[in-house]
């Protein structure tokens, strides 16, 4: 899970989740 | 499944690629073809017009380097990470909206996104390409396809493949309802390394391609064999994807300087 990190916040997370 | 229910899918996954993807291939073709109302784009032909076009770039994550020609490919390089980090939260955003995705196990969606998300963003590059050039920054700048040729190496290398596989593949004449279920198909591939549970993926992706075959049927009467035809670049595209991710190897292993988005180190990281 920490590997993909960033991909399993963006699926669990509808808006904006992740300062890209 | 019933015609009906099928129709109601593509609908569904038009709707959801209209809403999470901004520039749409109807908007690209009329920016590319000059019919448009819009402002016409910004080209970059050589080092000089790139500077200048910097300012339209979507720069933010970029570290402040200075405006040297020198980093100039580098920078450049940088802002397209950026662009294609925002780009595979498009897609998870599109891949959510697919019915059925997020019941998968959430360890399967994101191998289905790792392994997916290139080859999806390889294939919506293709509208925005012609021949001469792609349209880059949301249909605000046009990039020639000789200036990305003229770059050193292996920076000169990175496009040219997406060009060969772009004009072959507009030739199919997809429009955006019919490039949103492909675009499904491509996300639901059941063999993809590392699934925990491919049956329901394999059901799913079943579904849609029973929709994207009748879809291209009502819209497409005349084009034979277009089914097969979209089915068999799905094999051209993860060769793509490989030469793709084996060219970031390099170039982190080469260039000094180089920063790679950590979404996308994610991404590419063990893929192939």
């Amino acid at each position: 899970k920490e590997k993909h990190k960033i991909l399993h916040q963006l699926l669990q997370n509808s808006t904006s989740p992740v300062d890209l | 499944p019933e015609a009906a229910d099928l129709r109601a899918l593509a609908r569904h996954l038009y709707e959801a690629y209209l809403k999470y993807f901004p520039l749409t291939k109807a908007k690209a073709r009329a920016i590319l073809s000059g019919k448009t109302g819009e402002k016409v784009p910004f080209v970059i032909h050589d080092m000089k017009s790139l500077m200048e076009g910097e300012q339209f770039i979507n720069c933010r994550q970029i570290p402040s380097l200075d405006h040297q020609q020198q980093v100039s490919t580098l920078r450049f390089f940088h802002s397209c990470q950026s662009r294609s980090a925002e780009a595979v939260r498009e897609v998870t955003e599109f891949a959510k909206s697919i019915p059925g995705f997020i019941d998968l196990d959430l360890n399967d969606q994101v191998t289905l996104l790792k392994y997916g998300v290139i080859e999806v963003l390889i294939i919506m590059m293709s509208p925005l390409m012609n021949k001469d050039g792609t349209l880059i920054s949301y249909g605000q700048i046009f990039m020639t396809r000789e200036f990305l040729k003229s770059l050193r190496k292996p920076f000169c290398q990175m496009m040219e493949p997406k060009f060969e596989f772009s004009v072959k593949f507009n030739t199919l004449e997809l429009d955006d309802s019919d490039m949103a279920l492909f675009l499904a198909v491509i996300i639901l591939s059941g063999d993809r390394p590392g699934l925990l549970n491919v049956k329901p993926i394999e059901q799913l992706q079943e579904t849609v391609l029973h929709s994207l075959e009748l879809q291209l049927k009502l819209n497409h009467p005349d084009s034979l064999q277009l089914f097969a035809k979209l089915l068999q670049k799905m094999t051209d595209l993860r060769q793509i994807v490989t030469d793709h991710v084996h060219l970031i190897e390099l170039l982190k292993k080469t260039e000094v300087d180089m920063f790679l988005h950590p979404l996308l180190q994610e991404i590419m990281k063990d893929l192939y």
